[in-house]
Order: structure tokens, then C-alpha cells, then sequence
């Protein structure tokens, strides 16, 4: 494991953690999408099916248990804790999971590695990553209102993007027969719809203002 | 058959 892959796989650890934090100790959700989060659950679950079957190391399966179970945790906290869910913005949330789920499936049925149940869903799984952030994006479009924690959980969430592509670079000229182009071209798409947020977000940063997205 | 090092990947 190269250290582009490890730092992706800790700052995707870390966006998970800034939300959990933020929804266990200020019981908020505010500004956080409800359907990006059951996408990534639906995401996880897609992906993770030979969790059981394929064994690869203990860190990977640990890692896999991590993402899965705050996933689903999360879905839990925004719809179900009694608290937690009062600040949920249900009128700005409005995304509609089929519009995604729905194309990311038939495409990944179209256009695949191998059309085998596990293969399709593992495509599927990548597809719906990729446009799995925009609800959020959206969301955090139309309210403005944008806390420092909630800045954070998608800044970390564009690093790991960032940093599985330079990722993919290294292993591209390390490993022989490293050619994943389904896999680079969904990545590379994730990370673009990140572009538009950093920049906002640098800006923000460096001029030390609270960050806020234009209309 | 080469081992599919993609899918070590989260």
C-alpha cells in the first residue's frame, strides 16, 4: 500500500468521524443531506458483498466494517434519533434517490469489467459513488448556510478523491497490468464535482471569511 | 489468472 492510498483511506476516515462527531456531540444534522447518506450506505453495501467471501487483510475488512457500519449509522442518527432529526432540513433536501440510483445501475449493467452479480454491483457501487456527494452539494447550494464542521466532512470526503487519483498514478507506473479505466474515469468524475466546492472553500480559508457558496 | 489488485481497494 502506497502512502497516497493510505492518506485516501484516513481522510476518508476522517470526513466519516467530522460527521459522526458533529451529529453525536452538537445533536445536529443541520446542513447534512439525508439522501447522500443513504446513497453512500447503498454505495457500501453495493461494493462490500465479498466482505464475507474475500479475504484480503485484516486492515481492509476492518476498514470495510468501519465504513459500513458509520454509514448506516448515520441514516440511523438523522432518521431515528429523536433529537438529532428535529434539525434535519427535509424542505431543502428534495434529491431524488432514483434519479441516480436508476442510471448508475443501468449503466453499470451496460458498461462493465465482467457481468457477473458481484462485478455488476461493485460497478454499480462505483457509479453511484461518483454522483452519490450531489444531494449534499445541492443541499449545501440552496441553504448557505454552511458550519465549519459540515465544510470540513466534504472537504475531507474531495481529499480522499484527490488523493485515490494520484493513487491510481502510482500504481499505474509501479504494478504491471494496472489498467482500471472504469474505476479512473468514475473517480476522476467524483473528484471534478468537488472542484467547484474547494474552490469556495480555499477562498474561505485563505481570506480567513466563513465560507459561503454563490447562488 | 492475475489477481484483480483493483478490488484490495475501498
Amino acid at each position: 500500500m502506497n502512502i497516497f492510498r493510505f492518506s485516501g483511506d484516513m481522510t476518508h476516515l476522517m470526513s466519516v468521524l467530522v460527521l459522526l462527531l458533529k451529529i453525536h456531540t452538537i445533536k445536529s444534522c443541520a446542513g447534512i443531506s439525508l439522501k447522500t447518506q443513504e446513497l453512500y450506505a447503498l454505495v457500501f453495501l453495493a461494493r462490500y458483498l465479498d466482505i464475507v467471501t474475500n479475504f484480503i487483510s485484516l486492515y481492509n475488512t476492518i476498514m470495510k466494517l468501519i465504513f459500513l457500519g458509520s454509514s448506516f449509522m448515520i441514516v440511523w442518527y438523522i432518521r431515528r434519533h429523536r433529537i438529532v432529526r428535529r434539525s434535519y432540513d427535509k424542505e431543502h433536501d428534495t434529491f431524488r434517490h432514483l434519479f441516480l440510483v436508476l442510471p448508475c445501475f443501468i449503466l453499470a449493467l451496460l458498461i462493465n469489467e465482467r457481468s457477473a452479480f458481484k462485478e455488476i454491483m461493485w460497478t454499480f457501487s462505483l457509479y453511484l459513488e461518483a454522483v452519490a456527494i450531489l444531494p449534499q452539494l445541492v443541499l449545501l447550494q440552496r441553504t448557505k448556510n454552511i458550519d465549519n464542521l459540515t465544510g470540513q466532512y466534504v472537504f475531507f470526503l474531495g481529499a480522499y478523491r484527490a488523493l485515490y487519483i494520484c493513487n491510481w498514478i502510482y500504481r499505474y507506473f509501479t504494478e504491471p497490468h494496472y489498467v482500471h479505466w472504469i474505476t479512473w474515469i468514475s473517480g476522476l468524475v467524483q473528484t471534478l464535482l468537488y472542484a467547484d466546492f474547494f474552490y469556495y472553500y480555499f477562498n474561505s480559508w485563505k481570506n480567513n471569511v466563513k465560507l459561503q457558496l454563490p447562488a | 489468472l492475475l489477481p484483480d489488485s483493483i478490488k484490495d481497494e475501498l
